[in-house]
């Protein structure tokens, strides 16, 4: 559906990209892990969009990924706050944020 | 306030109770911290309550202490994650639980 092409194009826009809910604490924590790096990740925060679609985002990004915040790094899906944490801690959020131009 | 008094009777009327949004994740790891360790608390999910009292005491739980989740124990406001995972850590924890006859 539309509401899916929209979330790629935002997606692939920028070298991070987060959806998130700007009351929730999980986001919290995910957009302060990229700025203790020294990253400046782009940031939707889906309840204060003033069109309908931030809420037919949220909707659509928990339906196909499960929960939000919801992380892209060049384009491709990186996933949750536990999955951001987990790469960070094995090494490879490092060379992700290179390859992608964000560090 | 009415709210504010109905908080207070909740919160009095048994040994741990939470105050909860279901679709939180602060909220559940604070939940699954208390059942780990053996622990039943009394959970309010306020996004989940039929009457509009939810809504209400949602608010004004943000207003008075500031964010969800809210925990007490033995009618003493604890306060949040953080500060159940704080009290944890120091050991403090257990002592209050077995006050309150949770443990
Ligand atoms: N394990 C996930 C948890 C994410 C999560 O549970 N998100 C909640 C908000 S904190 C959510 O999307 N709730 C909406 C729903 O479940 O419908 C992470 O690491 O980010
Ligand atoms: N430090 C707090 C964080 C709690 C928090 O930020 N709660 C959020 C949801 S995860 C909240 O109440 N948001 C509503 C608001 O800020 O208005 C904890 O340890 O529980
Ligand atoms: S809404 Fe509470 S952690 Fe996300």
């Amino acid at each position: 559906p539309a509401i899916v092409e929209r979330i790629g194009r935002l997606a692939a826009a920028n070298a991070v990209v987060i959806f998130s809910i700007s009351t929730c604490s999980m986001c919290h924590a995910v957009k302060k892990l990229f700025r203790n790096m020294g990253v400046n990740p782009t940031v939707y925060e889906l309840d204060e969009d003033p069109s309908r679609s931030g809420r037919e985002m949220e909707r659509a990004l928990i339906g196909l990924i499960g929960a939000i915040p919801v992380v892209f790094i060049g384009g491709k899906l990186v996933g949750d706050t536990d999955r951001v944490m987990a790469c960070h801690i094995s090494g490879t959020l490092v060379p992700l944020l290179k390859d992608a131009g964000a560090l």
